[in-house]
C-alpha cells in the first residue's frame, strides 16, 4: 500500500517538467523515508537524481519499499491535467501494474482520478561517490538559465572556469566568442540574489550547452542553483526543493582529444 | 575537437 498526499501539487508538476525531456522512462523508488529516482539520459552523458522526502508530504504511507517504472512523458501528460493549486495524491497497491494520481481542487469541489499503466524498466543504478569539489558556485537560478540560453545562441559548448576573481562562462562559435564573468556578490537585499563562490582550487571544464539548457527547465523549482565542479568528476547542477529534497543533474565533461 | 565523456566513465554500477 502506497499513498502520498502532496498539498503543493504544483511542485510535482514542476519536477516532471524539469526532467521529462532528459529521461524517457524511469523507476520511482518509494520507501518510508521518501521517494527517489535516478536515471541517465539515452546517450549516457547526463544523469538526473531526484529526492523528495516524506516530511514534505501532508500524508505519506509506504508499507514496503517498492519501485514503479513510469514513462515520464505519459506521467507529465497526466499531471498537466492537475490544476496548479490542486492537491495531488499518488496511490499504488502491491503487485498492481498501475499507479493512480488523484487531483483535488483546493475547495474540494472537483476530484479527479487518473490511472496510469506502469512499465518494467531495466535500469542501472549507479553509485555516486561522495566528493570534495574544487569549486562550488551558488547563484540565482534565473541568472544561470539566462547565461546558458544566451551562450547557446553563439556556440555549442560552455567553458566554466572558477578562479578567485569569479566564475567565467565562455563559448565560441562561427559568428564569434562570448565571455560572461560573475563576481562573488553577497551584498544583496535578498539572499537568493547572491552569487557565492567557494573555491578550494581553480577549475576549468567544458560542457555541452544543450544539456545545460535542458537542466535549466528546473528553474521554477528554486530561486538558486548550485554548480559543483572537480576536474575528474561530472559537474553537479543542483536545484533544491524547499524542505523536501532536490533535483540534481550530473553532466560528464567534454575533454580535449 | 572535444570528446564527450560518459557518466559511466565516472560512476559505476551499484
Amino acid at each position: 500500500m502506497l499513498e502520498l498526499r502532496l498539498v503543493q501539487g504544483s511542485l510535482l508538476k514542476k519536477v516532471l517538467e524539469s526532467i521529462k525531456d532528459l529521461v524517457n522512462d524511469a523507476n520511482f523508488d518509494f520507501s518510508s523515508s521518501g521517494f527517489s529516482l535516478q536515471s541517465m539520459d539515452s546517450s549516457h552523458v547526463a544523469l538526473v537524481a531526484l529526492l523528495l522526502k516524506s516530511e514534505g508530504f501532508e500524508h505519506y504511507r509506504c508499507d514496503r519499499n517498492t519501485s514503479m517504472g513510469m514513462n515520464l512523458g505519459n506521467m507529465s501528460k497526466m499531471l498537466k491535467c492537475a490544476g496548479n493549486d490542486d492537491i495531488i495524491t499518488i496511490k499504488g497497491d502491491d503487485g498492481s501494474d498501475t499507479v493512480t494520481f488523484m487531483f483535488e481542487s483546493p475547495t474540494q469541489d472537483k476530484i479527479a482520478d487518473f490511472e496510469m499503466k506502469l512499465m518494467d524498466i531495466d535500469s542501472e543504478h549507479l553509485g555516486i561517490p561522495e566528493a570534495e569539489y574544487h569549486a562550488i558556485v551558488k547563484m540565482p537560478s534565473a541568472e544561470f538559465a539566462r547565461i546558458c540560453k544566451d551562450l547557446a545562441s553563439i556556440g555549442d559548448t560552455v567553458v566554466i572556469s572558477v578562479t578567485k576573481e569569479g566564475v567565467k562562462f565562455s563559448t565560441r562559435g562561427d559568428i564569434g566568442t562570448a565571455n560572461i564573468v560573475l563576481r562573488q556578490n553577497t551584498t544583496v537585499d535578498k539572499p537568493e540574489d547572491a552569487t557565492v563562490i567557494e573555491m578550494n582550487e581553480p577549475v576549468s571544464m567544458t560542457f555541452a550547452l544543450r544539456y545545460m539548457n535542458s537542466f535549466t527547465k528546473a528553474t521554477p523549482l528554486s530561486n538558486t542553483v548550485t554548480i559543483s565542479m572537480s576536474p575528474d568528476l561530472p559537474v553537479v547542477v543542483e536545484y533544491k526543493i524547499a524542505e523536501m529534497g532536490y533535483v540534481r543533474f550530473y553532466l560528464a565533461p567534454k575533454m580535449e582529444e | 575537437p572535444c570528446l564527450q565523456r560518459k557518466i559511466l566513465d565516472y560512476f559505476k554500477d551499484d
